[in-house]
């Protein structure tokens, strides 16, 4: 394609990420560095601030249950309440993922089986990619931005919860290092997303056709935009490797949870994607 | 299809991101 249609293409998708994705990268940094002119925001560190910060992270599907009143059992519910909360977030931004998806040009095309195929194994690798800009080396922000959880916090949380976040960490890191912005980033998910080695999927070859003119998008775009950083394209997609080996001890994690928690239960549509997934 | 309904109404949804 030619160049003036890769361009074209960066913007529509850029303009999409602009439109479903509520927290840009530019936001979340601006946030983390205290460059906004909004409130600071509310920082939790230990219990007593996250039960402080509770009411600004949406905790009503689980009221407090009267039969437990030990500071144990307390805890346990207000850790309870918060990964609830978390799984409530987490399948909006799976349907935000959805739409960014069925305005990639070409996708709502694609065999129906094919696009449940690319969303079911697409949208946790992709919510992990939009983790990382929330991330830095203390903490991430949660709640749209308006709360900052620290690691140090996460990591103190009783197994297996203190294990579900330090990976992903360890990832935005790294990730964070390449310094993409938000106009990369809508094509890197696109690209993503148009994975055609997906397992299970009928039609692959229009699904390839599709990503390699978003990876030629990509490239242009990481050429214009970046160029004095060296095989940034190439260490890019290399990135793609670690995501997959992230999705599968997530999944793991998460099926660990349902076995030996009992008051866990999976959103319905998360369940759907992590059902047979790896 | 029964297995991915709740992504299979994501997808045939015509609006702006549903309500879950």
């Amino acid at each position: 394609p030619e160049s003036a249609d890769l361009r074209a293409l960066a913007r529509h998708l850029y303009e999409s990420y602009l439109k479903y994705f509520p927290l840009t990268k530019a936001k979340a940094r601006a946030i983390l560095s205290g460059k906004t002119s909004d409130n600071a925001p509310f920082v939790i560190h230990d219990m007593k601030s996250l039960m402080e910060g509770e009411h600004m992270i949406n905790c009503r599907q689980m009221p407090m249950q009267e039969h437990r009143r030990s500071d144990v059992g307390i805890m346990r519910e207000v850790e309870l309440r918060f990964f609830h909360s978390c799984q409530s977030r987490s399948a909006e931004a799976v349907s935000e993922v959805t739409e960014f998806a069925k305005s990639i040009p070409g996708f709502v095309n694609l065999d129906l089986n094919d696009q449940v195929t690319l969303l079911k194994y697409g949208v946790i690798e992709v919510l992990i990619i939009m983790m990382a800009p929330l991330m830095n080396k203390d903490g991430t922000l949660i709640s749209y931005g308006q709360i900052f959880m620290t690691r140090e916090f996460l990591k103190s949380l009783r197994k297996p919860f203190c294990e579900m976040m330090e990976p992903k960490f360890e990832f935005s890191v790294k990730f964070n290092m390449l310094e993409l912005d938000d106009s990369d980033m809508a094509l890197f998910l696109a690209v993503i997303i148009l994975s055609g080695d997906r397992p299970g999927l009928l039609n692959v070859k229009p699904i390839e056709d599709l990503q390699e003119t978003v990876l030629h998008s990509l490239e242009l775009q990481l050429k214009t935009n970046h160029p004095d950083s060296l095989q940034l394209f190439a260490k890019v997609l290399q990135k793609m490797t670690d995501l997959r080996q992230l999705v599968t001890d997530h999944v793991q994690l998460i099926q660990l949870m349902k076995e030996t928690e009992l008051d866990w239960c999976l959103h319905p549509l998360l369940q759907e994607i992590m059902r047979d997934l790896y | 299809k029964e297995k991915h309904k709740i992504l299979h109404r994501l997808l045939q949804n015509s609006s702006s991101p549903v309500d879950l």
